[in-house]
């Protein structure tokens, strides 16, 4: 960093003066102990440029890390040890705090978010500088505490905050992103209590007008699941995973409770990183439901679900799945089969557009299949409504969608049609056009399947959803209902339905209370 | 089978927003009121 | 029909330092303001209490039902609540005042007999953090739920 020779010491004489300034009496309302703090550090030259405000602020990072490990080290109670530390780190965040909120007169945001951003970045890289040098000594805390309590003090009512409260959680997702847990995995923890901490999701999700924090927050939940991923994939948990996933879980709930409609939207890209084996929580996120809507309860007798009216209406799914499809050159053939339902060598191809290797579990490219699934679907939909017609069990047969859907039901091995059922069947979620369509899609794989192993993987897929705990989309439960009243389909003369007495147990208790 | 997600300590039949007093991804229970902060006026932190 | 996959090396080192991070977990207190009489970590009310909150316990109709010394009680061990704002608001609705100079609460004596440019003659009534820490030292505890 070749820092100016006496910069370390002058920065540590300093953040101790203002430690002491902070706690004493006049510390309360530190804005008068403010303006006498920052000339002091004029006379020390530290706000001459901007490349030594940079380095007062990564030294003094650094010596507030230093004070904080050495505490953390010290064998006193817990509570004796967070005090100190808290003693340090929260005048060091009211010192950025005041110096961000006066930094340019008082309607210059650009200076006051520029400096923010610098000093998040400056803590963000000490901490990944932190977490590859100290490796499994790493601590969470003085980075956790410092960009918690700077987040608190920037969210206080005042109008000169007010005003960039939404560039300040512009900068604090971007800076969450840099240290996602695939980037600083020894700072998880901190990190998904920072990003579920209820006034960070209060701002982004309720607060902000017009759903602004919406998308930002769902790269944020994206980041954690690809992080999770390889570890959920695996049944059995280990302890710090399991930790992290119920953490998960805890958000999602209060996700679902609170902004359902949030879920909803973001489901689909949600959905592509939750590894398939990870079912509870997929039907968490699936469930959800806007909250102006009422369910009709999926067990009542004769429910016609197509007579529905929200049925007709597509959900708002705001990932451009479309754009997944690549190469562009598949796109093309896809687009050229969907219009022309020709050349039909593209339905030979299609298993190897989306096999990408040999290695058991890992053979297809499961982006690629939702992708493929998703936009098929909802071409499917609107072409037959340019018929004016509306979906059902007939109009959905004989075109070149289905073709696609038949295809991939008969090519596929059992792994790939695995995933590709899991595609439709994540499309079951609350009454809307998607479900309807993907219900009908799947009933009628069922009903057109050339071999009994099709139908079992069918049950399979739809199955393993039902049989986790609780929550259950709502276009899950009325398309198995559907699958096991309706004569049409023979459910209960197959095979596998009697395969084993649990599992007969089980079709007959789900039967029961659908009658 | 998944957890009993209504045993993570979240009332999940609750009437009002469980983020406000959301205590966190470890968090057995909700914040109480008193762990609640409020904008008080700066004069009242005699602490 | 997808089976595990083994971790790749990348996610054992994630692993590795994740669970280092899971022996120091964070504190319910680290994402909290300083709160010394206050902290998040739950002090179970006995269970010959209410468990709930009472009905209307945060409105200023419920505070001025209160005693005044339980409404100080409140202001001063309440640092930052909601709790200490309507116990400010039930005490100023009682005639008292908060010298923000002095930070004490004083309420104006009928016929204030000496005024000089210091302060009025009146009650002043302040919080002995000492002689409060005496008393806690002699094992006093209280319930923050009800301070009744």
């Amino acid at each position: 960093y070749d820092d100016p020779p006496g910069l370390m010491e002058k920065t540590d004489f300093l953040l101790k003066d203002w430690i002491n300034i902070y706690h004493s009496a006049s510390g309360r309302d530190s804005t008068k102990a403010f303006s006498m703090f920052v000339h002091q550090m004029n006379v020390h030259g530290i706000l001459k440029t901007d490349d030594l405000i940079t380095r007062f602020f990564r030294l003094s990072t650094q010596l507030c890390v230093e004070v904080v490990c050495r505490n953390l080290a010290e064998t006193v109670t817990p509570t004796v040890i967070r005090a100190k530390c808290y003693y340090t780190l929260d005048a060091f965040v009211r010192l950025i705090a005041l110096l961000v909120k006066h930094s340019g007169d008082s309607n210059n945001t650009t200076t006051k978010i520029h400096l923010l951003n610098k000093v998040l970045g400056i803590v963000a890289g000490c901490l990944l500088q932190d977490h590859e040098t100290r490796m499994t000594e790493f601590q969470q805390l003085p980075y956790h505490r410092i960009f918690i309590m700077l987040f608190l003090e920037l969210c206080a009512p005042e109008p000169v905050l007010e005003a960039i409260n939404f560039q300040v959680l512009t900068a604090y997702c971007h800076t969450y992103h840099i240290l996602r847990p695939s980037k600083a995995a020894g700072f998880c923890y901190a990190w998904l209590e920072l990003i579920s901490h209820r006034v960070f999701i209060g701002r982004m999700l309720a607060v902000t007008p017009q759903q602004k924090g919406w998308a930002m927050y769902a790269q944020l939940l994206i980041d954690l699941f690809k992080y999770l991923a390889p570890f959920l994939r695996n049944a059995e948990l280990a302890k710090p995973v399991t930790m992290l996933y119920k953490g998960t879980l805890r958000v999602l709930l209060v996700l679902l409770h609170d902004f359902p409609e949030f879920l909803c939207d973001y489901h689909y890209g949600f959905c592509d990183v939750i590894p398939p084996n990870c079912i509870q929580m997929r039907n968490l996120i699936l469930s959800a439901f806007p909250r102006n809507m009422r369910l009709p309860d999926p067990f009542t007798p004769n429910l016609k679900v197509d007579m529905l009216q929200e049925i007709s209406y597509a959900p708002r799914v705001l990932t451009n799945f479309a754009a997944l499809i690549t190469p562009s050159q598949f796109k093309k053939d896809l687009d050229s089969y969907l219009k022309a339902r020709a050349p039909v060598t593209f339905l030979s191809e299609l298993r190897s557009n989306l096999q990408v290797s040999n290695e058991p579990g890992m053979r297809y490219n499961i982006p690629l299949m939702n992708a493929l699934v998703m936009y098929v679907g909802t071409q499917a939909i609107a072409y037959i409504r340019s018929k004016g017609l509306t979906p059902n069990m007939s109009t959905i047969a004989h075109s070149a969608h289905m073709d696609i859907f038949q295809n991939l039901t008969v090519d596929l091995d059992t792994e790939g049609r695995y995933l590709f059922l899991n595609a439709v069947a994540n499309q079951l979620r609350y009454p809307n056009s998607h479900t309807h369509y993907f219900s009908c899609t799947l009933l009628y794989l069922f009903a057109e399947a050339n071999t009994e192993a099709i139908q079992e993987q069918i049950t399979r897929v739809l199955l393993e959803r039902l049989i986790v705990n609780r929550p259950h989309p709502w276009g899950l439960l009325i398309t198995f209902i559907e699958l096991i009243k309706n004569p049409t389909y023979k459910f209960w003369n197959h095979e596998f339905v009697h395969c084993a007495p649990e599992i007969e147990k089980l079709f007959e208790s789900v039967a029961r209370s659908c009658m | 089978l998944g957890q009993d997600l209504t045993a993570l300590g979240l009332n999940l039949n609750s009437p009002d927003n469980l983020y406000p007093t959301f205590g966190g991804p470890w968090a057995e229970h909700p914040c109480r009121p008193q762990d609640i902060d409020f904008h008080v006026p700066p004069e009242y932190l005699v602490n | 029909p997808l089976g595990a996959v083994p971790l790749q090396k990348e996610h054992q080192q994630q692993f590795q330092m994740m669970e280092s991070a899971y022996y120091h977990m964070p504190h319910p207190s680290d994402s909290e303001r300083t709160r010394t009489y206050l902290p998040r970590n739950p002090i179970h009310t006995p269970p010959y209490y209410i468990q709930q909150p009472l009905p209307h316990s945060d409105t200023l109709e419920f505070y001025q039902r209160l005693a005044t010394e339980t409404l100080f009680f409140v202001f001063y061990y309440m640092e930052g609540t909601k709790a200490q704002y309507l116990a400010a608001k039930a005490l100023k609705k009682q005639s008292w005042r908060f010298h923000t100079k002095y930070m004490m609460w004083f309420q104006r004596h009928e016929e204030p007999k000496i005024i000089n440019e210091e302060y009025e003659q009146g009650t002043y009534i302040y919080f002995d953090y000492e002689k409060w820490g005496q008393r806690k030292k002699e094992g006093f505890t209280f319930e923050y739920k009800y301070l009744e």
